[in-house]
């Protein structure tokens, strides 16, 4: 049964949305589908307030301190992060790949700006996701609608700013729907 | 509904709040 969603403590300052957070980590040599990727993903919270939050931080391993095929997700509360939850089925996301070593840096720049409400894209922003692979590592953010442009291109704009890497730095746009059709998990 | 807006300065500020101990 759904747990009831936390409330801010006393004293506490409340966050625009609740969010939870997720890990998964891939079993070596199964197939990545839906299922498998659906069993894999464990709750480990979810929070109401920046208190809440940092108390969950706190307990956690730093993404670059994880091991093998790991992923951090940081949703919404309500959302599932799987592209085929209804409130992603629309949504794209933007990835960024990263050098080895940046990882924990640049997933606590991002997730701060999105707990702190600063891509002012109303409720475009479904969650952030930090992968762990083996020779880089990836960071995505979430939207509910690829096909609003303006949205997706301001996004863009506060992603870079918020994770202050080089110019040169690649950020792709992709669709869950193209996901999808190609299957493609990192 | 009302927009609630924290900087990241603000944020790690709470970090270190007797709040988050």
């Amino acid at each position: 049964p759904p747990r009831p969603s936390p409330k801010p403590g006393p004293g506490e300052h409340p966050l625009q949305f609740n969010y939870s957070l997720w890990f998964s980590r891939k079993s070596p040599g199964k197939h990545s589908t839906a299922t498998s990727y659906d069993q894999n993903l464990k709750l480990v919270g979810t929070f109401a307030s920046v208190e809440q939050f940092w108390k969950y931080y706190a307990h956690i391993v730093r993404p670059s301190d994880l091991t093998g095929h790991s992923d951090y997700h940081l949703f919404k509360e309500g959302i599932r992060p799987m592209w085929e939850d209804s409130a992603n089925n629309k949504g794209g996301k933007w990835i960024v790949r990263l050098k080895k070593g940046l990882a924990s840096r640049c997933w606590e720049n991002l997730i701060l700006a999105m707990l702190g409400e600063q891509f002012m894209v109303g409720e475009e922003i479904c969650g952030a996701v930090i992968s762990i692979r083996y020779q880089e590592d990836i960071l995505s953010l979430w939207n509910r609608t690829a096909s609003d442009q303006q949205t997706t291109s301001r996004i863009r704009d506060t992603l870079k700013r918020v994770l202050n890497l080089p110019p040169n730095t690649i950020m792709e746009y992709k669709t869950h729907n193209d996901s999808i059709k190609d299957n493609s998990s990192f | 509904g009302t927009k609630i807006f924290y900087d990241r300065h603000f944020l790690l500020k709470c970090r270190n709040s007797p709040l988050t101990k």
